[in-house]
Order: C-alpha cells, then sequence, then structure tokens
C-alpha cells in the first residue's frame, strides 16, 4: 500500500486481548521470531504507544491494511487461525501489503475465471493500479504466502485462478511461510538492512568460508573440499547436483597423531541476545575415537584476545549419513564460533566433516525425527495409516510422540499430522502433574535449504489445556497417558502407553511435501519441541498510565514552543524575548510591550469617546424632558427673583 | 507397528486455509480477510 502514513514503526506495539486461544497466542510469538529471524520488523507489548495492533478472537481471521493510525487497530486470529502461516499473513497485511494477486500486473501472470466465482464474491478479486499499490520492483511471485490458492471463491471445482505458467497452478496458495519475494519486499518497504536476530549462515560454496578462519595453535587444518577420503562423497547444500559446485569442509584423521586437533573459527560476531542456536550438518567418517567440540571464543576488555570456552562435544558412531545437529550457545558479548576437531586413538580412514552452518539468536528445536526414503514411505503407507515418531522426553518431564499419516488420512488426501502425549518413566510420570498444563507442541517438517532465512518449514503447534475433556467423555484429553490412553507396542517390543491425539489433517499437501527441499537424499527431517506456554495464560498487563514522554506528542507547540510535562498534563512553554511573546495552549499567538502601549492609547480612546457620546445623549434627553414638562403646564413659567 | 486407533481430534476440521475458515465463520470481508473501512474505500 502506498504511503508513508501507513507504515508502523519497526518495532510494532501489540497486545493480546483475553480472549485469545493459548495455543494462538504462543503460535503469534513464534510468527513474531519468523519476522525477527527474517526481517528487521519487531514486535513488542503495547506500552501505551499511540497506535498498536490488538489482536484479538474474532469470528476468523483477518486485518486492516496498513497502519490505520486510528489508535488501537484490531486483527483477528479466531477459531482455526492459530497456524503460523495465517498468522505471519494478516501480520503482512497489517504491515501494509495487499494479497499478491490483486498487484496491477497479475493479467500478464494469472488469468482470473470470473464464471467460476462465487456470486457477489467477484470484489474479491480487485486489482489496485500503480499509484495505489506498488511491487517495490519484485517480479511477480506465485510463491507469496499472500497469494490465493487456486480454488479461492470457486462455485465449483474447477479453479478460479489459472498461472499463465501451468507449473504454478499448485505453487499458489502456500501457507507454509514466507517467500524469498515476500521477505524481499517486506525488506524493502521497511528499509531493512539487517534482520533483528540472525547472526551468520555458511553452505561453504564461496571460496572466502564466509569470513571463517583457520584456528591458531593447532596441528592441523579444515579443508575446502567437495569429496573426501572415506566419506561423505558429496556435500549436503547441493548433493553433488551440480558440478563445480557442492562444497564442505572436512578435517581429515587419516594421517596425524593422536591428539592433533583442528580449529575452525567463525567470523566475529556480535549478539543482541543472550542466547543462540547453531545448527550444522556433520558427517563423521573417522575413527570412533575422533571427536568435534564446539567451542567460543568470547571478548571483552579484561580479554581481548578472547577466551575460549567449551560447549558441548559432540558424540556419535561414524555412519554413512549428514546427520544434523543443534547446540544452544549462551554468549553475550562479541564471539566467534570454534568447531574444534580432535582425531583420537586408533586407525582412521576418514575424518570430520562440516556443511550448512547457520547461527541465530533463537531457540533450539529440542528433538530431531528423520524419516528415511521418505518419498516411498509417502507412496506405500496405506491411506489412513499412521506412522510415529519415536518417544522423546521433554525437559519437563513429559514424554511424547508425533502421529504422522504419509498417505492421508480418511477424512483427507494430505498428510495428517497429530501429537499425542506418551507414559514414560513410571517415578517421573508420577511427579508430574495431570493432566498435562499449557505445553506447546510443535511439529516441523524442516525445508533443508542451506539458509535458514530461505527455508519455508512446514510447523504446526497445538497446546495441553488441562481442562479440555475426550469428546463424549468425562476423561480429560491430556491427562496422563496410562489413564487415557492406549497400551502400545514399540518396534523393539517395549510396552508404553499412547495418549489420545490432537492435531491436523490437512498438515501439509503431498504435491508441497515434494516440493523445495523438503526431501533431501531421500530423507524427511521433523523438528519437534514442546515448550512451557502457561505464562500466556494471564491477561498482558495494560499500560500503567499513558507514557508522560507520550503525551507531549499528542500536542503541538507552534512557534517553536517547547513541550514539558506539568504534573501529570503536557504544556507548551512558549519562547519569550525582550519585549515580546507567545502566548495561547499552543504558542500561537504573539504579543509584545508595544502592542500592550497601543492598547492602553486605544482603550483610553475609546472610553474617553464612549463617555463623552453618554453623556451628551444625556444631556439632549434631559433636555428634551424639560421641554416637554414645560409645554405640559401652558406656555411655562417665568420665574422671577421675588427677594431681589 | 500396527496398534489400536487412538482418540484423534482434528483441531482443523478439513479446512486447508484461513479463507476456507472464513468461508465457514460466515465472513464476506473484503477479499476474504480484509477489514476495509469506507474512507479506505474512497482513496481507492
Amino acid at each position: 500500500l502506498i504511503g508513508d502514513q501507513y507504515l508502523w514503526p519497526t518495532t510494532v506495539p501489540y497486545y493480546f486481548e483475553d480472549d485469545l486461544d493459548i495455543n494462538a497466542k504462543g503460535v503469534i510469538m513464534k510468527a513474531f521470531e519468523q519476522y525477527r529471524l527474517k526481517t528487521c520488523i519487531d514486535y513488542k507489548p503495547w506500552s501505551g504507544e499511540k497506535n498498536y495492533i490488538s489482536v484479538f478472537k474474532g469470528s476468523g481471521c483477518f486485518s486492516s491494511v496498513g497502519n490505520q493510525r486510528k489508535g488501537k487497530q484490531t486483527l483477528s486470529i479466531g477459531a482455526g487461525c492459530d497456524r503460523i502461516a495465517t498468522i505471519e499473513h494478516e501480520f503482512l497485511h497489517a504491515l501494509g501489503f495487499w494479497h499478491e494477486q490483486s498487484r496491477a500486473d497479475r493479467d500478464d501472470y494469472v488469468t482470473i475465471m470470473w464464471d467460476r466465482i462465487q456470486a457477489g464474491r467477484e470484489h474479491n478479486f480487485n486489482k489496485y493500479d500503480d499509484t495505489t499499490s506498488s511491487s517495490l520492483n519484485v517480479p511477480y511471485d506465485y510463491g507469496s504466502m499472500m497469494h490465493y490458492s487456486k480454488t479461492a471463491f470457486q462455485n465449483g471445482t474447477e479453479p478460479t485462478i489459472v498461472t499463465k505458467i501451468p507449473a504454478f497452478s499448485d505453487v499458489i496458495g502456500q501457507r507454509m511461510e514466507f517467500s524469498d519475494s515476500d521477505l524481499l519486499k517486506l525488506n524493502r518497504l521497511y528499509n531493512c538492512t539487517r534482520p533483528t536476530t540472525f547472526l551468520d549462515t555458511c553452505d561453504f560454496e564461496l571460496e572466502n568460508i564466509c569470513g571463517m578462519i583457520q584456528g591458531q595453535g593447532d596441528n592441523a587444518d579444515w579443508e575446502r573440499v567437495t569429496k573426501a577420503t572415506g566419506g561423505p562423497d558429496t556435500d549436503y547444500s547441493n548433493m553433488g547436483r551440480c558440478t563445480g559446485t557442492g562444497y564442505f569442509m572436512h578435517f581429515s584423521t587419516v594421517s596425524g597423531s593422536e591428539g592433533h586437533t583442528a580449529l575452525l573459527e567463525s567470523r566475529l560476531l556480535y549478539p543482541n541476545r543472550n542466547y543462540q542456536c547453531l545448527q550444522f550438518f556433520y558427517y563423521h567418517s573417522g575413527n570412533p575415537n575422533d571427536k568435534l567440540e564446539i567451542w567460543v571464543r568470547e571478548y571483552n576488555e579484561a580479554n581481548p584476545s578472547g577466551t575460549l570456552r567449551m560447549i558441548e562435544t559432540i558424540t556419535g558412531l561414524p555412519e554413512t549419513l549428514w546427520q544434523l545437529h543443534h547446540v544452544s550457545l549462551n554468549v553475550s558479548t562479541k564471539f566467534r564460533v570454534v568447531f574444534k576437531g580432535t582425531k583420537g586413538a586408533g586407525s582412521s580412514t576418514g575424518g570430520l566433516s562440516l556443511d550448512d552452518v547457520n547461527l541465530s539468536e533463537t531457540t533450539c528445536p529440542e528433538h530431531v525425527w528423520r524419516i528415511k526414503n521418505f518419498k516411498s514411505i509417502m507412496e506405500n503407507t496405506p491411506r489412513g495409516t499412521a506412522i510415529y515418531s519415536p518417544r522423546f522426553r521433554s525437559k519437563y518431564g513429559y514424554t511424547f510422540q508425533m502421529g504422522l499419516y504419509p498417505n492421508g488420512t480418511e477424512t483427507s488426501k494430505d498428510m495428517g499430522a497429530f501429537a499425542s502425549l506418551t507414559s514414560g518413566d513410571d517415578v517421573i510420570d508420577g511427579e508430574l502433574t495431570w493432566p498435562c498444563p499449557w505445553m506447546q507442541i510443535t511439529m516441523m517438517l524442516m525445508d533443508q535449504n542451506a539458509d535458514i532465512r530461505k527455508r519455508m518449514s512446514n510447523q504446526r503447534s497445538v497446546t495441553s489445556d488441562p481442562n479440555q475433556k475426550v469428546e463424549g467423555s468425562t476423561m480429560f484429553f491430556w491427562d496422563n497417558p496410562r489413564k487415557v490412553g492406549m497400551e502400545v507396542t514399540d518396534g523393539d517390543g517395549t510396552k508404553y502407553f499412547r495418549g489420545p491425539g490432537f492435531g491436523t489433517s490437512v498438515y501439509l499437501t503431498q504435491a508441497r511435501a515434494l516440493s523445495r527441499e523438503f526431501i533431501k537424499g531421500g530423507d524427511a527431517i521433523f523438528l519437534l519441541s514442546m515448550e512451557d506456554i502457561s505464562h500466556l495464560v494471564s491477561s498482558q498487563p495494560l499500560p500503567p498510565t499513558t507514557p508522560t514522554d507520550d503525551l507531549c506528542t499528542l500536542i503541538k507547540c507552534e512557534n517553536d514552543g517547547v513541550c514539558v510535562m506539568d504534573g501529570v498534563k503536557a504544556a507548551c512553554r512558549c519562547v519569550v524575548g525582550d519585549d515580546w511573546w507567545y502566548y495561547g495552549d499552543r504558542c500561537q499567538f504573539k504579543s509584545s510591550n508595544q502592542d500592550g502601549v497601543v492598547t492602553a492609547v486605544v482603550s483610553t480612546v475609546v472610553v474617553f469617546v464612549v463617555m463623552l457620546v453618554v453623556t451628551v445623549v444625556i444631556v439632549v434627553c434631559m433636555k428634551k424632558k424639560f421641554k416637554k414638562k414645560m409645554n405640559d403646564m401652558g406656555g411655562g413659567t417665568t420665574t422671577q427673583n421675588n427677594y431681589a | 507397528l500396527p496398534t489400536s486407533k487412538v482418540t484423534e481430534y482434528d483441531v482443523d476440521g478439513g479446512k486447508e486455509d484461513l479463507f476456507a475458515v472464513n468461508q465457514a465463520a460466515g465472513l464476506d470481508l473484503f477479499e476474504g480477510d480484509i477489514l476495509y473501512d469506507e474512507e479506505q474505500v474512497r482513496n481507492s
């Protein structure tokens, strides 16, 4: 939407109304994190700013376009809208974005089939000319999360939007994540220079290896290669698909002595938060005794050369597989990430390899569920049949798992995804609170693009409401699975209980699952986590009073007057000269000493003239009255001086 | 392994995206999900 007046400040104030679902609040917070990771748009709780976004649970999902500058601007996240893509979509509207197919040039790219649109809904296919709406010099984006799907407002089964390039017919209408063009436009509209929480990404395709350096004081170096003796044969970013590309970093442990180390250090990084997530793919083809450690080199005034601090040792036996790892960091000063490879005892035919490193100021996902040969599983699993992840134990003690319908559920052809609590250790389960209160489980199918900012991962979250009942029963849905679940047998014969599933039958279409890089090297990766969001149950605090500074934004002092707080009121202090001054509640009037003299003279003259007029009038009236009296007495009386 | 079917609750009821949600809610907003006031219409 063209017009600077429609822009928000880059930190947008928000207020969660009490009627919002708790899960919705949690998903909105996740959507805000995506904005922070990929753009310079940030969000903060409303603290009395003049304009803010009030998020409430209306009947449906909707928003205004742009900052309407009306103080409280509403945005509805109703039932069924608590999906991250829907929330990002509505906030994009609020930030000033129309739908993609309403662009001025849309007829060059799509054909609107007017006769297939429901009667009376034609207005949904408006377009705006380029004086109202700007495409910000970004090409038409079929992959935008602001684009309608081909079935939007259809009155039958035929598509209402036909893309001129047929390959994009099923691309339009994605509700997964921001596309590259969505981000480009948002970053251009708000003049973003850097995202708020992103720190670094590296796929080692460029020779400068993203500014990484070989550390000092080690015995060996990491090498940038396209294949390594003993494996891997390809990198992870490109999986060897492109000749002349596909680099990764490798530390060979074939030669050298036990204890030899190689340090690979990132460029200098400057954190904003005091927590970070390091994510990378790791291939271990060396001896089981070889190891990879993650360190940080922290700089401060006392240690200008930096101090090394150990974070984590990456464990695991050699495997012919690029494995995904997450390491949580907690750094608050200038730092580097250090990958330290060490040759262990024994002979080796390979080494340690790294690829697709991403560092962001976000929390790490807790659990990884990798499904090998995923395409084959999608094709060969009978419809309506679920496969289950291993049981994962969260940091709160609860165990849970994901049930996935790779070939659709009984009610939908789309992949379904459901989360269940499971029974875990008897003792631990006995100490937990049941029904499980306000735990949000997130199931994310990871888009395995090398750059975290370009990923369009598909995620859904559900939250355990301790008051929710099983339909048609008095049992609590999120109660102890031993009580409310069913006994099942694991692949290794272990028996456990699985609680009822909570999720969606329309998690992702199979066509979208086959797109982008959801499947890489044949495998799909689900990232699962459980977070306590009970802090979102209580009302968001209202600003105590309107901040004093802000009251001064409400009045404008003219003629260089200055606004100051007079008690709890804002007042203008006007400019005063030697013989002049401004006055009025906005300093809109001017006066001076000369004005005073003139005023005095004028008022004296006026008073004199008025008194003269009054005197003359009185004299004339008296004279007339006397004369009339004399006439009434018959010609009048002659007064004599009888005593003369 | 094959297991007995556990109860499952579908939060979406089959509705694939926000436009389906809004239609099911009986909303007829501008372009499906936009709050649009008269002034904006006139400006546009």
